[in-house]
């Protein structure tokens, strides 16, 4: 049990990747009606937010949006196109280093639907989700 | 490897299961509206609809609700009112029978973010989440 598992937890996360130029994405000062597009067209409910220098900043989701319009009577609409995204996204995203083992990637999965993974220089590299996770894992017990 | 992984990957998923009492939702009839409402209360992205017998009838997310208001020049918000839960929900729910075991419900997690749980004569028992999978599995792993 110990020693397969413990060369495959310790494993490189890279073959999961889901690489950048394949990850939706909305920039920083984008407004918020663009971002909600976004999400509604490529029907995710979260995406990364990136700054003009594609580094990582942010996510924002749908969540996030639908709080931010919803007033005391109704959803107010108009607020979409006052607000950018950088004023209402969360600015903490889950971040994981490609050199990470996939253990420690299981263990960050447990809370986030996707890690965004990054490299020494802290280049955006792409997202691992909880799907490829789930593949993974249901691909070593059937060994 | 086999005999350890084996009995717990036949094990029962009762003891990963959200209660039906725990479990947010809403019912058939009820206006889109009302179910956004309540998805944005509780932050979730998607939330069984059930009929007036409590019987599971599909899903309904945010992501279908954004789906069916938004028109070709705007967001109409006017259709929240005029339509009805049932109207636009997924009627093709993940479901997984209680006496499953744990294997069977990684596998089906791989595509579903959240699975229906229902016993014998078909009552809706509660969920199984992809987060409460992913804490399971890195449980096994530390052992
Ligand atoms: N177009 C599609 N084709 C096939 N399956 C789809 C799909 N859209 C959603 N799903 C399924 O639904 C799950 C939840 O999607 P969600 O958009 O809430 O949550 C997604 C989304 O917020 C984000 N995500 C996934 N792929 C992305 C991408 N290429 N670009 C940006 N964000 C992505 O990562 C979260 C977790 O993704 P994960 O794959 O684990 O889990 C996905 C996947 O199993
Ligand atoms: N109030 C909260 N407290 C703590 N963590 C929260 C949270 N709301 C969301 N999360 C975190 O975000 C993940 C995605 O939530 P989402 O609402 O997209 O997707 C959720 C939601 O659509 C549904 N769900 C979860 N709990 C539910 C409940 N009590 N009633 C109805 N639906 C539920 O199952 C999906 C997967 O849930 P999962 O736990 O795997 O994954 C959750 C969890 O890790």
């Amino acid at each position: 049990l110990q020693s397969s598992f413990h060369s495959i937890l310790k494993g490189n996360i890279i073959k999961c990747l889901i690489p950048v130029d394949e990850v939706a994405n909305v920039q920083t000062d984008n407004p918020l009606e663009h971002a909600l597009l976004v999400l509604v067209k490529t029907g995710y409910s979260a995406i990364p937010v990136l700054d003009q220098m594609y580094r990582l900043k942010g996510i924002i989701s749908k969540t996030i949006i639908l709080d931010n319009i919803l007033g005391l009577e109704r959803f107010e609409f108009e607020h979409l196109r006052s607000y950018k995204v950088a004023d209402v996204m969360n600015a903490n995203p889950p971040i994981l280093r490609i050199d990470h083992t996939f253990q420690d990637a299981l263990k960050m999965c447990i809370h986030h639907t996707f890690l965004c993974i990054e490299n020494h220089d802290g280049e955006f590299m792409g997202i691992l989700t909880r799907s490829s996770i789930l593949r993974y894992v249901n691909h070593l017990f059937a060994i």
